[in-house]
C-alpha cells in the first residue's frame, strides 16, 4: 500500500460519504443519476465476486464490503425511499444502461488477461467503471443546476481516479512484474472523462462562483 | 509469476 493508493481509496470513500450525506440528511437526490449508481452496483458486484474466495487484507475486504453496501443502499434510497425518490430527476436521467453495458460485455469477452469466468467478470467491471459516470455527466449537463454536494461528489470521484493513476505509476517503478495494461488503459479513459468537469469545477472555484456547465 | 495475479486493488 502506497500513499497514492491510500489517498485514492480515501477520496473514493469520501465521495460515497458525501453522497450518502446528501441522500440521508437532506433527503434529496436531486442531480444524482440513478443510472450511474445502478451501474456502480453492477461494477462492484462483478468485481468483488472473489470477496469470499481470495483474501488480501482486512482493509481490502472491509473496503469491498463498504463499496458494495453503500452502492446498494444509495440505489435503494433513490428507488424506494419516498422522500428521496420524489427529488429524483427521472425525466432528465434517461441514459440507457444497455448502451454502455453491452459493449463492455463484448470487450471483456474479447480482451482479457485470462479466459476464466472470474477474470472476464473482473475485466468487464473495469470497462464498465470507466464509462459508468457518463449518465451522471449527461444529467449534470441537462439540469445545469448543480448543488455543492453533487459537485463535490463528482470532484471526489474524479480525484479517486487521479490518485489511482499515480499509484500505478509508483507501483510500476517500485515493483517487479507490475504490468496491467487493461486496468491502466480503462482507468486512464475513466479519468479523462472527468477532464471537462474538472475544468469547469476549478473555474467556478477560482472565480468563487456557483458551478455551472455550459449547455 | 502466480503471485502477481493477486488482485490487491479495489
Amino acid at each position: 500500500m502506497n500513499i497514492f493508493r491510500l489517498a485514492g481509496d480515501m477520496t473514493h470513500l469520501a465521495s460515497v460519504l458525501v453522497l450518502l450525506l446528501k441522500i440521508h440528511t437532506i433527503k434529496s437526490c436531486a442531480g444524482v443519476s440513478l443510472k450511474t449508481q445502478e451501474l456502480y452496483v453492477i461494477v462492484f458486484a462483478t468485481r468483488y465476486l472473489d470477496i469470499f474466495t481470495s483474501f488480501v487484507s482486512i482493509y481490502n475486504s472491509l473496503m469491498k464490503l463498504i463499496f458494495l453496501g453503500s452502492s446498494f443502499s444509495i440505489v435503494w434510497y433513490m428507488r424506494y425511499h419516498k422522500a428521496v425518490h420524489r427529488t429524483y430527476d427521472r425525466e432528465q436521467d434517461t441514459f440507457r444502461h444497455w448502451f454502455l453495458m453491452l459493449p463492455c460485455i463484448l470487450l471483456a469477452l474479447l480482451i482479457h488477461e485470462k479466459f476464466t469466468f472470474f477474470e472476464v467478470m473482473w475485466t468487464f467491471s473495469l470497462y464498465l467503471e470507466a464509462v459508468a459516470i457518463l449518465p451522471q455527466l449527461v444529467l449534470l449537463q441537462r439540469t445545469r443546476n448543480i448543488d455543492n454536494l453533487t459537485g463535490q461528489y463528482i470532484f471526489l470521484l474524479g480525484g479517486y481516479r487521479g490518485f489511482y493513476i499515480l499509484n500505478w505509476i509508483y507501483r510500476y517503478f517500485t515493483e517487479p512484474h507490475y504490468v496491467h495494461w487493461i486496468t491502466w488503459i480503462s482507468g486512464l479513459v475513466q479519468t479523462l472523462l472527468y477532464a471537462d468537469f474538472f475544468y469547469y469545477y476549478f473555474l467556478s472555484w477560482k472565480n468563487n462562483k456557483k458551478l455551472q456547465l455550459p449547455a | 509469476p502466480e503471485d502477481d495475479d493477486v488482485k490487491d486493488e479495489l
